[in-house]
């Protein structure tokens, strides 16, 4: 079973068009091995992406670069499905 | 132990694996064998059943309304909200006024589960599972995103031709079979008024197209039966939605399920990206199902109430 420990999911609002395009970039890196939940609408639309643990580090790095805020939505994902099976076994007993 | 015997005892405030969501579709056929039928319009690459629920009143190739969910697996309100929805059907038909007017005058198509394969797999391997199952010759990566592999506007911007992308468009148009299915039910009933396609999460209505910024014929009676769809979904919890034209109101994508079935003719097409609340995305808590359910099924009617209203 695949686990995610340690993957985050980041919010990233862009606040200008400049920033759209930088994130609308990220999209096509493959080397940071991202999971786009919510994709680049507009400006001040926010977008979710997951970030696996081994390039969680070098991705906020790019985002601090070019002064792109972000907040974290999901701080470990693992955690959030584990608990979503736990409640899952426990409604089914 | 803990499987529900009937409709009435099956937990819809709980996210369930695909074998008791086919015990519920085959419980609710056999409580109401004089509305609800279960057909299988096909199979997934795994060899599971597409099954699809009709409600109907009776009559012969009605004008009929087609609702999906789960098409991304991974979206698990969804597929839960189908449930729900399934139930309500049978639930409110002879109380409810509007849903009575339109089942004694057209057919209900739902399909809960349209990736099968891609559900159970986000239930015993890999959560966070989106496309279908299928593997890619020449390529490690698996599957193909089925919500761009319509043959509409496919192969362009807004899809992927990498196998290993989310957005990976398939090898042709409607290669994968839970694609397929649909595509040669919709043509094969040719009575199709409104089909109705729900993903989350995001909170818009959209229609079509994705492909083209070109806007369609209809886009004035679609964008302002958008706007009371959402303001009745808003009026139960205060959910607020973005709606438009997919293209305008998201981004471009390019071989999507419902640019198909506007082209097909069917007018009233439309797809849901169900609530968000800003804190899980795909792993919304299961006490959220009921009233992402409830709020949802007041545009459901709203849309279904005009398709029944407005003959074409």
């Amino acid at each position: 079973k695949d686990t995610f420990e340690g993957h985050q999911v980041l919010r990233i609002v862009p606040k200008n068009d400049v920033q759209l395009s930088l994130i609308k970039e990220l999209e096509k890196m493959i080397e940071f091995e991202l999971d786009i939940w919510m994709g680049v609408t507009d400006a001040f639309s926010p977008v979710d992406i997951r970030v696996p643990s081994h390039t969680l580090h070098s991705f906020k790095s790019y985002l601090e670069n070019f002064n792109i805020n972000y907040s974290t939505m999901i701080e470990n994902l693992q955690e959030m499905l584990d608990r979503e099976q736990e409640e899952m076994d426990s409604a089914a007993r | 132990v803990g499987q529900p015997r009937n409709t009435d005892s099956f937990d819809y405030a709980r996210y369930h694996p695909i074998n008791e969501i086919y015990s519920f579709q085959d419980m609710l056929v056999a409580e109401n064998p004089n509305m609800v039928s279960k057909l299988v319009i096909g199979q997934s690459y795994e060899g599971r059943p597409l099954n699809v629920l009709k409600f109907s009143t009776g009559g012969t190739n009605r004008p009929a309304i087609w609702i999906d969910t789960g098409i991304h697996s991974r979206e698990w309100v969804t597929q839960a909200s189908g449930i729900w929805f399934a139930k309500k059907i049978v639930k409110d038909y002879g109380s409810d006024p509007a849903l009575t007017a339109i089942l004694d005058n057209m057919d209900i198509f739902l399909e809960i589960v349209t990736n099968p394969d891609g559900y159970y797999f986000t239930h015993t391997s890999n959560r966070m599972w989106r496309k279908t199952r299928k593997p890619n010759p020449g390529s490690s990566c698996i599957g193909v995103d089925p919500n761009r592999n319509w043959d509409a506007g496919f192969g362009g911007p807004g899809a992927s031709s990498s196998p290993c992308s989310e957005t990976y468009r398939g090898p042709r148009a409607h290669s994968e079979p839970e694609v397929k299915a649909i595509v040669d039910f919709v043509k094969s009933h040719g009575n199709i008024k409104a089909f109705i396609s729900i993903h989350s999460y995001s909170q818009m209505l959209l229609y079509p197209y994705g492909y083209t910024t070109t806007p369609v014929k209809d886009q004035a009676e679609l964008h302002q039966l958008a706007q009371k769809a959402i303001s009745d979904l808003t009026s139960l919890y205060g959910t607020r939605y973005k709606y438009g034209s997919i293209i305008n109101t998201i981004y471009q994508a390019s071989g999507g399920t419902i640019d198909w079935t506007y082209n097909q003719g069917v007018k009233y097409s439309y797809t849901f990206e169900l609530r968000d609340t800003g804190l899980y995305g795909f792993l919304l808590p299961a006490n959220q199902i009921i009233p992402t359910a409830q709020e949802t099924w007041l545009a459901l009617m709203a849309i279904m109430d005009h398709t029944h209203k407005n003959p074409y």
